[in-house]
């Protein structure tokens, strides 16, 4: 029994083969997730879409490029993180805290490990966000929002699902 | 729920159990919550919060989610609810249709897509995941009361045992404790930059801090004076629906469990 469970067990598994991604986008990059793990490539000045980890922490692990790295908690006076990160960095985000990320000049890329082996993402804005799934007028209301505004919040993004490309009118895209 | 670490394991002192009325009232627009003390030991080891909600007719409790499982039991009124999966499908639509519906004819726009939305009345319990958001509306005649306790020590929690509310709205929330003291706080976006947010939900600097909830201060149960509009089976169909539910019930209680 223990022959068929554990000895041939497939237990490598290759996350940096770009035909095996799980979310891509030419302008913005890409996601790749095996299990707990995940290999997120974000182009130059791209966003990773501002999310929270359902049912886990994240230790990001940065393998290539910069970011500016945002964390909130849930007392909301500040971001609990706001710096620039690095290659060969690490930064623990908590279970449930809200997390956005915007890719330097050079891009960035980078895994996450989770602490749970079916790990869920609820992201913020994009498709299959949480605005996605309240109705408009629960939007407006809550933000004291007209209805025009709120269904520009909640459908913003389009079609775009967790990694985003830089918005031309933000003129951030660097010269070459 | 798995047994707690052998360090974590303290002795219960059975003798020094009391009853407890909650300690901290948090007062909004529309409505009220009140926490019992999670720091009290008998509390503390048994891994549990509670709080209570009173909602207000016409109240909007604000989507929130928290890092703890939860069982809400509604204590009195009705209204509706929803929790926000991700991941999963915008099944209550509302399209242009060749017949115009009476609030579309009354000028008010139905056309939106959302997450399935659910009834609630008095006696329901609610069971609500870690991590996803909910929202509450109150759209009866009588204040909605309903007691929550959560599960903080639930292996869905990998954070600390204090039973934390990530506010998706509302905010600056004022806060006034048995001993007097006030303490404000914001919702999830507040520690986030205003062009960062921007930039990855395509709307305007403007709109972003009103989704921080700068100089909105009706905490995190507000009043809808116009009602609140969404997609939702005709009420005579919920009825038949909720019907059926009940007479279901009875005949599995008739039968008795499988």
């Amino acid at each position: 029994g223990l022959e068929e469970i554990l000895c041939n067990l497939r237990n490598r598994e290759n996350i940096r083969n770009p035909d095996r991604a799980d979310v891509y986008s030419r302008e913005a990059g890409s996601v790749t997730s095996l299990n707990s793990q995940k290999l997120p490539i974000l182009r130059q000045n791209a966003h990773y879409a501002p999310h929270w980890n359902i049912n886990a922490h994240s230790i990001l692990y940065v393998t290539r490029g910069r970011a500016r790295l945002q964390i909130s908690g849930n007392q909301g006076r500040g971001a609990s993180f706001d710096r620039e990160v690095r290659r060969g960095q690490i930064v623990v985000i908590p279970q449930n805290f809200v997390v956005a990320a915007q890719a330097g000049s050079e891009g960035f890329e980078w895994v996450s490990f989770k602490t749970e082996d079916f790990p869920l993402v609820s992201p913020l804005a994009g498709k299959a966000s949480v605005f996605r799934g309240l109705p408009e007028g629960v939007i407006a209301n809550s933000y004291r929002l007209s209805d025009e505004e709120a269904r520009r919040v909640k459908h913003g993004r389009g079609e775009e699902f967790l990694v985003f490309r830089p918005r031309a009118q933000g003129g951030r895209v660097a010269a070459a | 729920r798995q047994p707690r670490r052998q360090t974590e394991r303290r002795e219960w002192r059975l003798e020094r159990l009391e009853a407890v009325e909650p300690s901290r009232r948090i007062q909004a627009e529309a409505g009220v919550i009140e926490y019992w003390d999670q720091n009290q030991e008998q509390f503390q080891l048994a891994g549990v919060a509670a709080y209570r909600t009173t909602i207000e007719p016409k109240g909007l409790l604000l989507p929130y989610y928290s890092n703890a499982p939860r069982l809400v039991y509604i204590i009195q009124g009705n209204g509706v609810t929803s929790s926000v999966f991700p991941g999963c499908p915008e099944t209550f639509q509302s399209f242009q249709q060749s017949e115009p519906r009476e609030e579309e004819r009354r000028g008010e726009s139905l056309r939106d897509q959302h997450q399935k939305i659910h009834r609630f009345r008095e006696g329901d319990v609610i069971a609500l995941p870690a991590g996803v958001t909910t929202w509450f509306y109150n759209d009866g005649e009588t204040p909605v009361v309903a007691v929550t306790v959560a599960d903080s020590g639930n292996n869905a929690n990998q954070l600390d045992q204090t039973l934390r509310r990530f506010e998706l709205a509302g905010s600056p929330e004022r806060r006034e404790s048995s001993e007097g003291e006030e303490a404000f706080s914001g919702n999830v976006f507040r520690g986030l930059n205003v062009d960062v947010l921007a930039e990855a939900f395509g709307v305007s600097r403007e709109t972003i801090r009103k989704l921080q909830g700068h100089d909105d201060r009706r905490g995190n149960i507000v009043r809808v004076e116009r009602g609140l509009q969404f997609v939702r089976p005709e009420r005579r169909q919920e009825r038949q629906e909720e019907e059926e539910e009940e007479e279901e019930r009875r005949r599995r209680r008739t039968r008795g469990t499988n």
